[in-house]
């Protein structure tokens, strides 16, 4: 069966697409078959491949048009498939609110993929709306990005409380994979005094691997590649690799 | 009666809430009368004057617990006064789906604060769910910050889209104060295309105001003032003030 990694953070422009394509790309790179899931009505992980509002979408499998299956698509990397989202998600959070047992679809829906992939990465929208709360629902650990500013340090603690809420409530197994800090600028006074409290107070829930401000991360995406594939040797993309291996490492190949 | 300018943008981290915050206090600088009303459960521009959280706040109003009235504080600007927000108003997205007339709420709480003010700033989250329909409903125009990546074009034609379909349907009256461009760094190819080609297709509706990229803006929040009470002389404030002149000088006095 697979892991299923959740990457959560209501605050906006935190890095959570950037680091759901590059962390999936980086564990198919180590050859380790990886599902993206775009939860995101964005779509920014599908345009990430290109493939922003392909059908069938998220929403098909979610709403019960097709299978979830039927929604997976490869994409230029062997160990790597994409279901992609579309503008149609931006009703399901609406329509989801009078569904039964509303938390669990992206669970049930993910049910019969589990056993085909080692690794199950989710890019979910800037919200603590029903459709993150069904990521979190079916995830076994969620990565929280963290720009490294006042504001986003503000609402780190709220995203703690809910995290524990769906434990407490939904989810008793879901673990914090950890708190990835983001788009760091050692420059900037600023950058380095909310890091260092963010270590602090989080200590070991703090990822080693540090996501620099990279430009080629934010180039990529026009692209439709991911920064492996658009730029190796690129900071950013050496620091995917080493979030990679660094949650590899915690997690006994099955 | 006042004009009520509505700041959205689904992409998240684009600069809402800087823009929200710093125009409605440089429209203050020129003792306009303005009211900031902070529609964001993450409550960033509540916190930008140190009342994340206060109450009453903006859930209150919106769920009848008290009139708009109640829930408006003073800010350190003479001429600027805040309805705060915190994690209550994380409910009444779902609570709104029900409701009568749901994407009216904020108008009719608006209504009897219109004559005391010229100006309304409302800051949106990231999303474009009940809480950012209701802000289009009551604006008269829309301020859409945009910043000048991959992603945040990508979303652009679709929010214009639902701008427009608000327009059609909730809000005849809605215009579009225009679009911009914020973070900008032009020692970067990507910032400098993404620009050029925005400037390129939308022309007229792009402010000449550019927001830079500073490290001011970034800070202000953390010491619970807008950028013009932290470095009057930072580069962010000043380009703040020039957005408020064009904006004005568009704008008869009533
Ligand atoms: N480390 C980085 N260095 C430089 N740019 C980055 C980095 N990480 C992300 N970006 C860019 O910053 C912007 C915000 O990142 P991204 O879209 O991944 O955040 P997000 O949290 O997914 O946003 P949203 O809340 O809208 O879903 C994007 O334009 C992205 O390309
Ligand atoms: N021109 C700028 N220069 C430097 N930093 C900026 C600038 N504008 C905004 N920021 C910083 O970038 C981050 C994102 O900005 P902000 O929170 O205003 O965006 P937002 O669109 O309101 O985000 P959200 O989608 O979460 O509501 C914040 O930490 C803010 O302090
Ligand atoms: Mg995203
Ligand atoms: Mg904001």
């Amino acid at each position: 069966t697979s892991r299923v990694l959740a990457v959560v953070n209501q605050k906006g422009g935190v890095g959570k697409t950037t680091t759901a394509v590059n962390l999936a790309a980086s564990f198919a790179a180590s050859e380790r078959p990886t599902l993206l899931v775009d939860l995101d009505p964005q779509a920014n992980a599908s345009s990430a491949f290109a493939a922003s509002g392909a059908t069938p979408q998220i929403y098909d499998a979610l709403s019960g048009n097709c299978v979830m299956k039927d929604a997976v698509r490869a994409t230029e990397l062997r160990y790597l498939h994409l279901v992609p989202s579309g503008r149609d998600l931006y009703g399901a959070e609406i329509e989801l609110v009078s569904a039964m047992a509303r938390e669990r679809c992206v669970e049930r829906a993910l049910d019969d993929l589990r056993d085909a992939y080692e690794l199950i990465v989710i890019d979910c929208p800037p919200s603590l709306g029903l459709l993150t709360l069904n990521a979190l629902t079916a995830a076994d650990a969620v990565i929280l990005p963290m720009q490294c500013e006042y504001y986003a340090l503000e609402g780190l603690a709220g995203l703690l409380e809910t995290v524990e809420l769906v434990r407490a409530q939904l989810n008793p197994g879901l673990a914090l994979e950890g708190i990835l800090l983001t788009m760091v600028d050692l420059r900037s006074n600023l950058t380095r005094q909310v890091a260092q409290e963010v270590r602090d107070h989080f200590g070991e829930q703090v990822f080693e691997a540090v996501i620099p401000r990279n430009v080629r991360l934010s180039e990529a995406p026009s692209h439709g590649k991911p920064v492996l594939l658009y730029d190796a040797h690129s900071k950013g993309a050496v620091s995917y690799l080493q979030l990679a291996d660094e949650i590899l490492r915690r997690t006994p190949r099955p």
